[in-house]
């Protein structure tokens, strides 16, 4: 099946977002 | 609670797998055997998604903060970081040497290229582990089939790229069986 694939730049750019406060 | 599953909040980005953090620390003076080894690690934390990676991994001291013999883990939920581990026992690992103060940032670049499931190795990757030592310190990655070379070159070359390691970086591939047979890590 498909796989859930995340670039470092994406996961990064999700530090800060205020859902992962 | 113990048991309940971690889900996605909505609105969250999902990871392929849940992931599970898990500390242990040593007193150098006891000998290593599994025994008080799996007495002396915890697992404190399972995410399902981006964000709550976020909100655990950032209020976690970094590794390279940490003195003395301490580990990290973080693995796929339900696979222990032992060796004995059932998703272990065929299994082997990648080893990194770094010199001391580069922990921290290949920590998190490991990481980051497990949860974005940047291996392609299918089911194969089991975690990652940091080490922090007195000398050095260490960065591993387990994977389930040591003798898979398709995975476990894939592995090698995939470290390579995201963690642009110097060219000269030691890296070296040890089973967990041959970990056993001597009872050592590295």
């Amino acid at each position: 099946g498909t796989r859930i694939i995340y670039d470092r730049k994406f996961l990064l750019d999700r530090r800060n977002s205020p859902l992962a406060q | 609670p113990k048991g309940k599953e971690v889900m996605v909040p909505p609105g969250e980005h999902p990871l392929q797998y849940r992931y599970t953090f898990w500390y242990s620390r040593r007193t150098p003076s006891r000998p290593a055997s599994t025994h008080n080894y799996e007495q002396n690690i915890r697992q404190f934390g399972t995410v399902a998604s981006v964000e709550q990676f976020w909100r655990v991994y950032s209020h976690i001291v970094r590794p390279g903060d940490l003195t003395g013999y301490s580990d990290f883990h973080l693995f796929k939920e339900g696979i222990r970081p032992l060796w004995e581990d059932d998703a272990n026992k065929n299994g082997g690992k990648w080893i990194i040497r770094l010199r001391k103060g580069l922990a921290s940032r290949f920590w998190e670049n490991i990481i980051l290229a497990m949860l974005g499931e940047q291996f392609m190795v299918g089911e194969e990757i089991c975690g990652v582990v940091v080490s922090i030592r007195f000398q050095e310190d260490i960065l591993s990655i387990w994977n389930k089939t040591a003798n898979d070379q398709l995975s476990t070159v894939r592995i090698r070359d995939t470290l390579r790229r995201v963690l642009n390691l110097p060219p000269n970086t030691i890296m070296e591939y040890k089973t967990h069986t041959d970990s056993l047979k001597d009872n050592s890590s590295f």
